[in-house]
Formats: C-alpha cells, structure tokens, sequence
C-alpha cells in the first residue's frame, strides 16, 4: 500500500514579491487550497491518481486567476487557444488537445483524446470535431474572455506596435 | 499553466497539464503542455511530472520524461532529478518550474523563476501552498 500524495502548480508567471498585494497573494492560496482539496478528496477515498489529478486541474482551470481554460490568456489574433495533457503511470495511456476553445475543461477533453481515441495527440479542428461527440461540457467565447486577459492583450500589442523593448515580467508573459 | 501530479494508495502515479500558451503568441503555437515527455509525463517506475515555463526550452530538452530517465538510469533520487533538469534549463534559457512525485516520499517543486503557485499534501492531509521562495 503507498502513501497518497498530491501536487499541484498554477503557473511560474507570479507576480514579483514587491508586486503582491496580501489581497491577491491570500486569493492565489485560497485557490491552490481549493485545489488541493478537491484533489485530496479523490485520493483519501481509495480513488485514483488520474482522477485525483483530474479534478485538482479542473478545479484550477475554472479560476481565472490561473492561465488555464477561463483564465486564458490571447493569442495575437485576440483568440483563445488551449492546450491539455494527462498521463496515468499505470499502462502509459495518454491524451493531449491543442490549440482548441469550447471545452470549459481542457484536461477533461485531453482525458477524452486518451479514453476515447485511438490517438494521443489531437489538435485544432479535428480535435474540436472529435470533443463535440463527447460527454463534456462547452462553454462560449464570452465564459472565457475576462477583462484582465484583454487588457494584457492590448498592452502587449501596443508595446510590438511601438517598437518598444520587450520587457514583460514573468506574470505579464505567462499570465 | 496548471498542473497536478498525483501518487494512489496502489502506487498508480498520473500527470495533468493545462495552459493558455503566453500573452498575444503567434497564432497556432503550442508549447510543452501537450507534448508528453515534454510538458507531462508518468511512469509508475519512475515519477509523474507536470511543467511550466518557457515551452520550446522544455520541449527541446523534453524535460518531463528527462527526469524519469535520470531517475531510471543514473539511480538520481526525484529531487536530484528534478532540480537538476530545471538548473540545466536555465542555463539553456528556460525559466519556469515543475511538479514531480515518486514512487514514495513526498513531491519536488524546483523553479527557477521569481515564483511558482504550487502547493502539496502528504499523507497527513495537511495543506501547504506556496507562491515565492
């Protein structure tokens, strides 16, 4: 019998430590706890590490604190596109989405690809074709377009136009 | 970027990544997160690992399965591995940071960025969350 363990990351894109507020540093913990938890709840029943990792992802990518599903950040062409990957240890059975926006929940569409697919990889239209004959939810473009994300969309493409140095932190490139 | 990495009580270990790409990219590129053995990874004899940073550094030296090999052939322990790919990614322009955990003992979080939300629970079901060094 192992002993369940669980990690998780929200990104490498932080705000320098001068830059965080308590306010916003309290929100980010608050959202890895919730995480955690959501993760935990899985593995303290007996459940399995690809569920577990399952539900902490989703859990992550339904805040839009997190560049992940409704906190995405915009491509140049002031569209959203996604990417998922998920691996179980166990066989090596694996699925993965690219460059998609519909699926409210980009992991559960990259475990489809791995379930329900004879491929591991499926990116752009095909992918979306494939996830729409899937048991997942979709959302519309609005559910992931949040103004923090389209405003930094915006700085960005004013910067390129200017000619200015790119000088973007960490948080401000990866969101 | 998310992630999680996870261990089951039957010793069963799996990987999750998901990401926006970066802020106005060129439309149509993917980074490491879908890429497995790059961005995500599992082995149940080595380690699960789930990444983020810069994506073409990662996917270049497919720095997921990069630690499982480390751990597999060069008898590295996980934390030996995983801070040693994330040392060598820096020195090659990478920054950013992973998630890996083992066959037992806890999980390595190494980064080599200013930050990196990430958080872990043991079997003592205690929380512990962390966002700079």
């Amino acid at each position: 019998m192992a002993e369940p363990s669980l990690a998780i990351h929200g990104g490498a894109g932080t705000l320098p430590l001068t830059g965080m507020d308590p306010a916003m540093a309290d929100a980010h913990h608050t959202a890895l706890r919730a995480a955690l938890a959501a993760g935990w709840k899985v593995l303290s029943k007996s459940g399995s590490a690809l569920d577990a990792v399952t539900v902490a992802v989703m859990t992550l990518e339904d805040d839009d604190l997190f560049n992940a599903a409704r906190g995405a950040v915009f491509n140049a062409d002031g569209k959203l596109e996604m990417d998922a990957g998920i691996m179980s240890g166990r066989d090596r059975a694996a699925g993965a989405v690219a460059g998609i926006c519909g699926p409210r929940n980009p992991i559960l569409a990259a475990r489809a690809v791995m379930e329900h697919s004879e491929t591991v990889l499926l990116a752009g239209r095909g992918a979306e074709e494939f996830l729409a004959a899937q048991d997942i939810e979709f959302q519309s473009f609005d559910y992931f377009c949040t103004e923090r994300r389209v405003v930094a969309l915006n700085q960005e493409l004013a910067r390129r136009a200017s000619g200015a140095p790119d000088t973007r932190s960490d948080a401000d490139r990866h969101g | 970027t998310v992630g999680a990495v996870a261990r089951d009580a039957a010793g069963n270990l799996a990987a999750g990544t998901s990401t926006g790409g970066f802020t106005a990219k060129r439309p149509g590129r993917v980074g490491d997160t879908p890429i497995i053995g790059a961005g995500t990874f599992a082995d149940n004899a080595t380690c699960a690992v789930s990444t983020t940073g810069t994506g073409e550094i990662f996917i270049r030296f497919t720095a997921a399965s990069e630690i499982s090999a480390r751990i597999r052939y060069a008898s590295q322990t996980l934390e030996q591995a995983a801070s040693g790919v994330i040392a060598e990614l820096f020195s090659n322009g990478g920054d950013g940071g992973l998630i890996a955990i083992g066959r037992a003992g806890p999980p390595s979080l190494p980064f080599n960025s200013s930050g990196m939300y990430r958080g872990f629970v043991l079997s003592d079901g205690v929380f512990r969350t962390a966002i700079h060094r």
